[in-house]
């Protein structure tokens, strides 16, 4: 109906009716199902291309960890932008017509459901652990760099928890094989929340990535865009010099697949309120992100490799 | 459906890497329960952590002992959830 409140927290159905809804009024827009949770809900993308085949590619994900709920919001406001502005942005246009851009709202559909009906605070996937009472597997320790080394925790009762193996969560798997089908994704950005960090590899190991002064200089601009619209304060850096050591992390494993511009965000936490965002701070979150998310995007589009 | 009545969020400042060393110590005991936001690791950035109500005065008592400085970032978890439960009802039927 085109009337979704981008500024308040939905429910899973109806995020996939919002993006049902896109889908139905953009004609560059299509939602593809690239796998499915470990509850067997689909895990759906949604396709921004205006033609060609198996284009240079951006992926974009939201909400790996389901408690921080301001990042599936903010994907959802980010889709509504990117479609609405194509056409009418001379950036996002020139972006479209030259790559095609991929986007998860909801990585962990999960635990995402499990925290609208059970628990608040889950931040896991909801896989079942042989022989352990505990549940889920923290899927941003789940992938295949330095998988099980220090930064991450083997107790499957932890909120780190690596899980049994790499690529064991479906909802991991799904991502891989995607990224390994497509080959020829040039950026890939997850998006976590809190406190206000933009981060590139490693974590897994102090060894600086072979890029690391291209990614810095990137991040820089990124954040001087972000911090432009309300000041909000963020720093960059590595994930192990930023914040800590962390095994088995997403954007290592993108970074050791080739794909150079890989990113992950933690939003703001402006109002203390850390992952428990009040609603009236979804849109400034998402459009101060968007400025990032924009210079990474023509970064990536400007430097083809 | 879970509740979080009198769980504390704490935030934590580091000032040298001992403290950031017992911070760690205590991330390993786990029959507090504790649920780390952002984990120990670096002084430059501050520590947050949800306990459990029963735990709290456990954890203050260990801070305070360490002089370890720290300041409630929420003082009832659940009440925040309330309040989110609240808008989000508001706003679906606002759509409605």
């Amino acid at each position: 109906s085109g009337s979704f409140d981008f500024g308040a927290y939905h429910t899973l159905d109806d995020i996939n009716s919002e993006l049902d809804h896109l889908v139905s009024e953009y004609s560059f827009v299509e939602k593809i199902q690239i796998g499915e949770s470990y509850e067997k809900r689909p895990l759906y993308v949604l396709k921004f291309s205006t033609g060609g085949s198996n284009r240079p590619a951006i992926w974009l994900d939201a909400g790996i960890h389901s408690r921080e709920w301001v990042t599936q919001a903010s994907a959802l406001w980010i889709a509504n932008k990117i479609a609405s502005d194509y056409g009418t942005d001379a950036s996002i246009t020139s972006l479209l017509d030259k790559m095609d851009l991929f986007l998860l709202p909801v990585a962990n559909p999960d635990g995402f459901v499990y925290t609208h009906t059970s628990n608040r605070m889950w931040r896991k996937t909801r896989s079942k652990i042989p022989g352990s009472i505990c549940v889920g597997v923290d899927p941003n320790r789940n992938w295949d760099a330095g998988f099980g080394e220090a930064g991450a925790s083997g107790n499957s009762c932890s909120e780190t928890y690596h899980g049994p193996y790499p690529n064991s969560e479906p909802e991991v798997k799904s991502i891989v094989d995607f990224v390994k089908s497509h080959g020829n994704i040039k950026a890939f950005v997850s998006i976590h929340s809190y406190s206000q960090l933009l981060l590139y590899p490693y974590g897994y190991t102090e060894t600086p990535v072979p890029d690391q002064q291209e990614l810095h200089e990137v991040s820089a601009k990124a954040v001087a865009a972000l911090s432009s619209l309300y000041g909000t304060k963020y720093k960059y850096g590595s994930i192990i010099t930023t914040i800590y050591r962390a095994s088995g992390g997403t954007i290592d494993w993108t970074y050791n697949q080739g794909i150079k511009y890989s990113f992950t965000f933690e939003l703001r936490d402006t109002g203390r309120y850390g992952f428990l965002l009040p609603a009236k701070q979804i849109v400034p979150t998402a459009e101060e992100t968007w400025l990032a998310l924009k210079v990474i995007m023509e970064h990536t589009r400007d430097n083809m490799y | 459906l879970e509740t979080f009545v009198g769980h504390q969020v704490l935030r934590i400042k580091t000032k040298n890497e001992e403290e950031v060393k017992q911070l760690q110590l205590l991330e390993s005991l786990e029959h507090l329960e504790l649920d780390f936001w952002i984990n120990p690791s670096a002084t430059a950035v501050p520590v947050d952590v949800r306990i459990p109500a029963v735990s709290v005065q456990s954890v203050k008592a260990f801070l305070e002992s360490q002089g370890i400085e720290y300041s409630i970032l929420i003082e009832d978890l659940q009440d925040v959830l309330d309040k989110e439960k609240q808008d989000m009802a508001e706003s679906a039927q606002r759509q409605r």
